[in-house]
């Protein structure tokens, strides 16, 4: 309102409004971004399909509570062409250093597909960085299911942990069993990799407590 | 706690409503839509110090303080948040993974005079 009214705080003239609201436009930016510790907004360069977000969030409200000033992510898998079927699928996730860091519950969601004809045995393996030119790979979880949809597979946080790398890659091993335990034929497809039903990590990170720096150091 | 109307000179809370379609950041927060940004502004004259805009105790400590010394104390007493609530945001980060997160003391609910 120009030099009229005076600002009850300081006293110095109060800006006309298109200037404090551009001015608390960019107060509020400073402070998001500080708060989420960023240094500047995120580019989105392949954002998760619409579909597959909202089914994911539905699937996590149920119950879900975040750990007390903690973060849950979930990361949406991209798998690579040279899979031949979707049994022997790698699962590609990008998380960012603090995520693999602070890690502290991580479950894989997988959607079956309703062609199951029997019980799906699976183990899941973390591929890790070449060591002497061979790929290093761990036995993460093994889980057999029988009903077709989705399914929460718990993984062991330790296993997923701290490589410098934040490209975490996961393959799968799925065979068919019959009720006696012998391995079956299996059709091409049994798991949905791509599309809405892709699987997702369902991870909840710890805060950075004071001093775990100082842990990982020692 | 008083909320600031044009003609309130005193201590109070500005409230403020941000949208993020506004600052061109609905394609990375997804949730919620936007946020109280509140702020304190206002006088806080001597007999006001101390009061901060929710409990008066401290208020009246202070008070009693400034009558049994002298009157007019040399330091000045400023508005300033005294309650603040979390913010809770779902965001895509630079991965494009989901993140739910609680920000803590994100929004100004009170404000008052130190």
């Amino acid at each position: 309102q120009g030099a009229r009214s005076v600002c009850p705080s300081c006293g110095g003239p109060t800006l006309a409004p298109q200037a404090e609201r551009a001015l608390v436009l960019e107060l509020a930016k400073q402070q998001i971004l500080e708060r989420l510790h960023l240094t500047s907004r995120p580019r989105i360069t392949n954002p998760p399909p619409q579909a597959a977000l909202t089914r994911a969030l539905r699937r996590l409200q149920q119950g879900s509570v975040a750990p007390a000033n903690g973060e849950e992510v979930i990361s949406f898998a991209t798998t690579t062409d040279s899979s031949t079927s979707t049994c022997s699928s790698m699962l590609i996730f990008q998380l960012s250093t603090a995520q693999s860091h602070h890690l502290h519950h991580a479950r894989l969601w997988l959607h079956v597909l309703p062609t199951l004809p029997g019980t799906l045995y699976l183990r899941i393996f973390r591929w890790g960085p070449r060591r002497r030119h061979r790929v290093s790979r761990a036995l993460l979880a093994e889980h057999q299911m029988t009903t077709p949809g989705w399914h929460a597979l718990t993984l062991p946080s330790s296993g997923l942990r701290g490589e410098e790398s934040r490209v975490l890659k996961l393959q799968l091993h799925c065979r068919l069993l019959e009720g006696n335990g012998t391995t079956i034929p299996q059709p091409r497809r049994l798991l949905d990799t791509a599309g809405d039903q892709r699987p997702f990590l369902e991870l909840k990170i710890q805060p950075n407590e004071p001093g775990t720096g100082r842990a990982r150091r020692r | 706690t008083l909320t600031c109307e044009p003609e309130t000179p005193l201590c109070c809370r500005r409230d403020y409503y941000v949208d993020f379609q506004e600052l061109g950041w609905q394609d990375w927060i997804l949730q919620p839509e936007g946020y109280q940004l509140n702020y304190c502004s206002g006088q806080c004259p001597p007999h006001l110090a101390g009061s901060p805009g929710i409990a008066a105790s401290f208020h009246s400590a202070v008070f009693s303080l400034l009558k049994a010394n002298n009157p007019w104390p040399l330091g000045t007493s400023c508005c300033v948040p005294t309650a603040r609530s979390p913010l809770s945001l779902l965001y895509l980060d630079r991965n494009g993974n989901v993140v739910k997160t609680d920000v803590p003391d994100m929004v100004v609910e009170a404000c008052g005079c130190s």
